[in-house]
């Protein structure tokens, strides 16, 4: 897994993109990369980005961007 | 598209802040803190009050690394702050981050921007995905311009509902000003709003009162500008002040470097000690002293004033007296003209003095201040 991709997954996790189900890679899912893809098209379409599903250049732009620590998406008390 | 998580049962919230950044002067952080929490009571019912006591209902901190919530901190950059939803409602600082107030360097991070951000979770709402919104979840540079995004008004009034504490106080807190009306200056700030100096004190005045919490001290707000100011103005986001021979400018709340300067260094052939100043924003600023008034172009032009010796305001400003106090335009056009406890209100298409059924000059304490 290149540096990039494994940096996104773990921003991914982080803020509520992917759930906790798909952690270990040898998820069959995670390892089609479905699950990464479609968590990569959520992240796209809540900042407003092209949906491409590809970790492109500006994606990981945003991905860089300073920002708040709480997650975006999973609907825990305590985020 | 806001989404919300639980709320508060009650709308008076207590906050302490438990630790300090390490770069930022105490009392410009308590200002920040309270101008953050006010963007969430401005369009809401909900007060928040600052407690020196731990027993609050949000605590503050600012803190590095691994700060005992299992959310560790990452240093500079990345992850800037935290916060939990109610009813914990803690926020957390990344005290690694180069905190500023105003517009501050490169890779600096505006407080202000990031506090309201934090305090908007501590109230129950998530991240919008209007990503350029207050609650958008990445970092956006300060705005001296900021309002809130139609989507985070409509999501923080579906918890607390709108504002219904609409009037104002109508007598303002200290009514000392309503024996002594007489103001320093008047200006409308960079932000909109109409502020009365006098003496050490500002006082932000809307709807024909003194905004509850005021007056608050100049040096609160512009750090560096000292008191008994004799004119302001604020042109193109810049707030320029005047006093004796010597100009400040400020961007915000930052005075920005090289000031004070000189008056006839920026404004040739303008006087020292001027009585007032006044942007209708046009091509021309008007410096008013004693019986005269000089008419200069607006800084983005050349320098050379467009009336090379002064005029006569009696004789250009039909009705205004000399000698004022002070003189502003509101966003409506219209210039109103202050000299002791009584104002003048000059129509936007003329020069004259309003001459409409209501002579003027009228007492400025009832009309502005909300005095008896």
């Amino acid at each position: 897994v290149p540096i990039p991709l494994s940096q996104a997954k773990s921003y991914l996790e982080q803020y509520g993109y992917l759930t906790a189900s798909s952690k270990s890679l040898d998820d069959t899912s995670m390892r089609d990369g479905s699950s990464f893809v479609r968590a990569l098209r959520e992240f796209q379409e809540f900042m407003g980005l092209e949906v491409t599903g590809d970790l492109d250049a500006e994606t990981m732009r945003f991905m860089s961007m300073s920002r708040c620590g709480v997650r975006d998406r999973l609907d825990t008390d305590r985020l | 598209k806001f989404n919300v998580g639980p709320k508060w049962p009650t709308k008076n919230l207590t906050y302490h802040i438990a630790s300090y950044p390490k770069f930022l002067r105490r009392e410009d952080v308590d200002v920040e803190i309270e101008r953050a929490f006010a963007v969430w009571s401005e369009v809401t019912d909900l007060t928040f009050t600052k407690k020196s006591s731990k027993k609050v209902d949000i605590e503050i901190r600012f803190e590095v690394g691994d700060h005992g919530d299992d959310d560790s901190f990452d240093g500079r950059g990345k992850i800037l702050a935290h916060a939990f939803l109610p009813t914990d409602g803690d926020v957390h600082f990344d005290d690694a981050e180069l905190w500023t107030i105003g517009i501050g360097p490169k890779n600096s991070t505006n407080l202000f921007v990031v506090a309201a951000h934090e305090f908007g979770h501590s109230l129950g709402l998530r991240h919008s995905n209007y990503y350029t919104a207050l609650m958008g979840p990445l970092y956006r540079e300060y705005d001296s311009n900021f309002k809130l995004h139609e989507d985070e008004k409509a999501g923080i009034q579906s918890l607390y509902g709108s504002k219904t504490t609409t009037t104002q106080p109508k007598v303002p807190l200290d009514d000392s000003i309503c024996t002594n009306p007489k103001m320093d200056t008047v200006f409308q700030s960079d932000q909109g709003e109409t502020i009365f100096f006098k003496g050490d004190k500002f006082y932000k005045v809307t709807d024909g009162s003194v905004v509850r919490g005021y007056p608050k001290l100049i040096s609160e707000r512009w750090p560096g500008l000292p008191s008994n100011i004799d004119a302001a103005l604020t042109l193109n986001k810049f707030t320029i002040f005047f006093k004796g021979n010597l100009l400040w400018c400020y961007l915000g709340r930052e005075m920005l470097f090289g000031f004070p300067q000189s008056i006839s260094f920026n404004f040739y052939f303008i006087p020292d000690h001027l009585d007032a100043v006044l942007y209708k924003g046009g091509n021309e600023i008007f410096f008013f002293k004693g019986s005269q008034f000089w008419a200069y172009p607006n800084p983005n032009q050349p320098l050379a004033p467009t009336m090379i010796s002064p005029g006569m305001i009696n004789q250009h400003w039909k009705g205004v007296p000399d000698n004022l106090d002070a003189a502003f335009m509101d966003s409506y056009g219209y210039t109103h003209l202050f000299k002791g406890d009584e104002y003048y209100r000059i129509d936007p298409m003329k020069f004259n003095v309003d001459l409409d059924q209501d002579a003027y000059p009228k007492p400025i304490g009832p009309i502005w201040l909300g005095c008896k």
